[in-house]
C-alpha cells in the first residue's frame, strides 16, 4: 500500500524542500520506491538533485492542465528507486489558469492515481503559500508532514495551516491527517529554539517527531553540488538527522 | 516627494518582513513619516511590532476589495511617524476573490494614492510568491528592494523575479526599477556565503547594497517581544546593520 505525504507550511524558508529531498533520498536508499512531486514554481527540488531544468518541457504544470500524461513528465533522479515530477517557473502561470478549470483542486490527485501503485512513497514539496497548488497537494495526500523552523515567527502560521487542513478534510479529502511536525534548523545554544519546541509540543501533542533537525551548514551547501546530504556529507549532523527521521517515519507507518 | 518601496522575493524566509519593519522603524526614528503595508496573509509585520491582530476588522484585504477606505484601516504602530496597514489570514481568501475584479492588479496603487502625500516612505512587505498580491505591490512601487539570503538556493529565483519585474514595467508600471539587493543572514565563517555574494555582484552589478545584514540571533528574538531590533538590542550587529542600511538608502535617494 502506498503512502502519499504532503510536505507543507505556508511560512517561507522553513526546510520544506530540504526535508522532501532528503527524506525521499533516505527512503529510496532503504529500498522503498519513491516519487518526489515538486509543486513549487521555484523548482528547487530538481536543482537540489542536480537535474538541469532549462530543457524540460513536460513538467507538473502540463500534467495539472491535462496536456501531458503524468508518466511522460516523471523522470529519474539518477538514484535507484527515486523518481521526480519536476516543476519550472511556468508553474506560476499554471496556477492562474488552473483556477478556471473543472476539478481544479483534485487534478493532481487524479494524475497520481494512475502511477501510485508503482511507488511505496510519494512526497509532495509544497510552495510557501496556501494557494491552489498547495490545495492540490493536500487534496492528494494521506498525511501532512509540517517542517517548522525553531523561530518565533514560525508559530504564527500554525493556526491558519491547521484550519486549512480541516477545510481540506471536510470538502476534498476526508482521510487527510497530520502525520507530524518536524522541527528544523534547531540551534541548541539558543533559548528561543527550546522555547519554540516546547510551545509546539503543547500545540500539537503526540504529533511532533522525536527527530529534531539541527541547523547544519552542510545542508545548505549540498544543493550547490546537486547532492543529497547523505551523498555530500554522510557523517554530518544533517545527514544523521534525516536518516533518523526516515527511520522514525517508517516505524510510525508500521505501527499505524 | 514620497517614495514607495516594494520589499519582494518569492523565495521564502529570506528576511523580507525583518527588513521591512526594521528599515521602516529606522527611517521613522530619523524623522521620516513611514507607512508599512503588509501584503502577506501570514501577517507577520504586525506581530513583529507588538500589535494584536485578533480583533482587527479593517485590514489591507478590505481595502483591496474596496469595502473600507484606506484611512480607516491604517493604524499607528506606537512609534512616532510610523503607521501600518495590517494583514490577517483572511487576505489569502481576498487574493482569490480579487482575481475576478476589475483593475485587480492596481487596486493597492489606487488606494495608496489617496494617502501617499502624508508619508515620505511607504514600504510594502510582500508574501513569498509572485501572485496577485505581490503584483499589486510591484504595480504600486517606485522601486523594489530584494532581500536575498546568502544561500545557494536563493540564487535560483532571481531570474524569475527579474522577469516578473520586467513584465510589470511593461504592462503596469513603467517607472518601476530595482533599487537594490540586500544580502541577508550573512555568516562570514561560511565560504558559501562569500561565493553567493560574489555571484550576486556579477548578476546585479551596482545594484547590491554595500550594507550586508549578518546572521544575528537577536533579529529572530526581537519579534517575540514585539520590538524592532533598535528597541530590543540597539548595540547588536543586526541593529547596526539595519541602521546602516537606512542611511545608505537615504544617501541613494539624495543622489538620485
Ligand atoms: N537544517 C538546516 N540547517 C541549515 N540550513 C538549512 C537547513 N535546512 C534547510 N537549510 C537551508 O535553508 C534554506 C531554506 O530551506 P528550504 O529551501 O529547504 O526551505 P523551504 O521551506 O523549502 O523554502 P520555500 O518556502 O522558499 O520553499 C535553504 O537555503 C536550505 O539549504
Ligand atoms: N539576519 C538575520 N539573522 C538571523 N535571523 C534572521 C535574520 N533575518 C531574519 N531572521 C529570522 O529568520 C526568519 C525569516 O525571516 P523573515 O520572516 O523576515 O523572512 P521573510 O522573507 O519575510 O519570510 P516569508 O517568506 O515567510 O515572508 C524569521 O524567524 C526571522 O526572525
Ligand atoms: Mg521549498
Ligand atoms: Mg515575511
Amino acid at each position: 500500500q502506498h503512502m502519499i505525504i504532503a510536505i507543507a507550511n505556508q511560512k517561507g524558508g522553513v526546510g520544506k524542500t530540504t526535508t522532501a529531498i532528503n527524506l525521499g533520498g533516505n527512503l529510496a536508499q532503504r529500498g522503498r520506491r519513491v516519487l518526489l512531486v515538486d509543486l513549487d514554481p521555484q523548482g528547487n527540488a530538481a536543482t537540489c538533485l542536480g537535474i538541469q531544468k532549462q530543457r524540460l518541457e513536460q513538467t507538473v504544470g502540463e500534467v495539472l492542465l491535462g496536456e501531458t500524461p503524468i508518466q511522460e513528465a516523471i523522470m529519474p533522479t539518477g538514484r535507484p528507486g527515486f523518481d521526480i515530477l519536476p516543476a519550472t517557473p511556468d508553474l506560476a502561470g499554471t496556477a492562474v489558469s488552473l483556477a478556471g478549470l473543472m476539478a481544479r483542486e483534485t487534478r493532481l490527485r487524479q494524475a497520481l492515481a494512475v502511477v501510485a501503485n508503482q511507488y511505496d512513497f510519494i512526497l509532495i514539496d509544497c510552495p510557501p503559500s496556501l494557494d491552489l497548488l498547495t490545495v492540490n497537494g493536500l487534496a492528494s495526500a494521506n498525511q501532512v508532514v509540517i517542517p517548522l523552523q525553531c523561530e518565533f515567527l514560525a508559530l504564527e502560521g500554525l493556526a491558519q495551516l491547521k484550519e486549512t487542513i480541516e477545510l481540506i478534510r471536510t470538502h476534498l479529502n476526508s482521510t487527510l491527517f497530520i502525520g507530524g511536525v518536524v522541527m528544523t534548523m534547531y540551534d541548541g545554544r539558543a533559548n528561543l529554539a527550546r522555547q519554540v519546541v516546547e510551545e509546539v509540543r503543547r500545540y500539537f501533542p503526540q504529533r511532533i517527531f522525536n527527530t529534531i533537525i539541527p541547523r547544519n551548514i552542510r545542508l545548505s551547501e549540498a544543493p550547490s553540488h546537486g547532492e543529497l546530504i547523505a551523498e555530500y556529507d554522510p557523517q554530518s549532523r544533517g545527514a544523521q538527522a534525516y536518516a533518523a527521521l526516515a527511520e522514525e517515519l517508517l516505524q510510525r507507518e508500521e505501527t499505524r
